[in-house]
């Protein structure tokens, strides 16, 4: 009964590992089994549940390669029911060595199929790009998790990433739907967001989460000390807001 | 007597885009004659430089797959002495195209190297990443800016981004250089931007430059109305960093 979620947007910056990172974490605190992929080169998702570099042993790399079992590359975080299976520097020449193997897009939904394993979901933080390696993860995934930044240029790519999930659903994965759409980084003081903000609900209805990501620095100050912002700072409003998200994205998965 | 910098870093949100458009519109505005080529498949360089999506002919895509020259290819911007090679949807594939094509770090050096051209400079906008688009860049590139994000995930890739520019200059482009590390989104409420800011100092000592950029709302804003903040705004503080920013690269390329 494992749940697979993509968390992806080809913008760079826009709060993909922040999402990830708190979300799986929220599971966890409801006492989810989760396992957290870190997809993206950067590592910036393991660097953030503060996995040493020199602990993160074959990584994701190691697994798609058939070099590793998914539990032998899992690693247990600093947060009870969350392990990760980390990323390392051989994942930057993924994306070019993939584009020669027979069923590229299909390798991480082939690491999962036949898992038998106790976990319940699986999150997995995307590079930014729209490259093989997030296309792998759409396929693989049940649904997908859109983080937005309240800007204009985010605003923009917004259309090209939606029309890429219709794509993979029709020639991949007609299962996969999108989880939610959710907004970051908002700023009262400028206007700029609460306009980016009306047109994406305009657009896309009530896909978009309710509850919105204020902009606020205990969040990088959290990733700085390896810590998710709710366990770093758990009063701040970054940490309350991913609280009222992940409580949101419960109730859409029908868990409770 | 052209000379091609490339502006990149593989983390996403840095400030990359900002940067390429305010110094490409900087040295126009100092009568030199530029083109900004826009590599990132959001085509997010056009968009802030007022270029509509229908205005964009087959953009650096065609020039690369050899339909169009760069003279047909280019478009005149807003901005006098300023043109633009835009980003089309292509682009989106070229990651995958380029791996089994002939030389194919080297296509776009060759668009460049005949060229019978009234240019001086060439700025080229890089995606959020360290694939074969980045790497045609580096490999065409005299000079390489890095924005840097003033936060602790950004530092964490500084690294790998040195490794490949030292990678590429020993494998395909001696003459590569770091013209130079900007610090960006720098906010003076948040102890972490000086303790970053510090710590690359530290490091990569007088290859950062001395201007910072501050986190300013008028450049989202500027964005949004297709115009490059000095342009939109010039007497807010991003503009004026901007301009003190080019003012100090001028410095470096020893044009005055
Ligand atoms: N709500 C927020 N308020 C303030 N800062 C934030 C917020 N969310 C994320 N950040 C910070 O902004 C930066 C970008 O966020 P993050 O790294 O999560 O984005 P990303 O989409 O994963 O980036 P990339 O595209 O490089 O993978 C990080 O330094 C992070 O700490
Ligand atoms: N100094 C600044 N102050 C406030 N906002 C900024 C600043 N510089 C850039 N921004 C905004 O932050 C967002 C990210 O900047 P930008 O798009 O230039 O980064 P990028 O590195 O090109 O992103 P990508 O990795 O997606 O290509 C944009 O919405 C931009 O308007
Ligand atoms: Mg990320
Ligand atoms: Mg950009």
């Amino acid at each position: 009964n494992l749940r697979i979620l993509a968390v992806a947007n080809q913008k760079g910056g826009v709060g993909k590992t922040t999402t990830t990172v708190n979300l799986a974490t929220a599971l966890a605190a409801i006492g989810k089994k989760v396992t957290l992929v870190d997809l993206d080169p950067q590592g910036n998702a393991s660097t953030g549940l503060g996995v040493a570099k020199e602990d993160r042993g074959v990584g994701i790399y190691g697994v798609m390669a058939g070099q590793a079992s998914v539990e032998e590359a899992s690693r247990q975080t600093i947060i009870p029911g969350l392990k990760i299976i980390p990323s390392t520097m051989d994942l930057s020449g993924a994306e070019i060595e993939l584009v020669n193997v027979e069923n590229r897009e299909f390798l991480m939904k082939g690491v999962f199929e036949d898992l038998e394993s106790d976990q319940d979901y699986i999150l997995i933080d995307c590079p930014p790009s729209l490259g093989l390696l997030t296309l792998n993860s759409l396929v693989a995934a049940d649904g997908v998790i859109v983080p937005l930044q309240c800007e204009f240029y985010a605003l923009e790519g917004l259309s090209h990433l939606i029309r890429t999930i219709r794509s993979v659903q029709s020639r991949f994965n007609p299962d996969l739907e999108i989880q939610g759409i959710v907004l970051t980084m908002f700023d009262r003081r400028n206007n700029l967001s609460g306009i980016v903000a009306d047109d994406v609900r305009e657009h896309m209805g009530d896909k978009v989460y309710n509850t919105v990501i204020p902009r606020n620095v205990k969040i990088p100050e959290a990733s700085s000390y390896g810590k998710p912002v709710m366990v770093y700072d758990y009063k701040s409003t970054g940490a309350m807001s991913y609280i009222m998200l992940a409580k949101e994205m419960i109730k859409r998965e029908g868990i409770i």
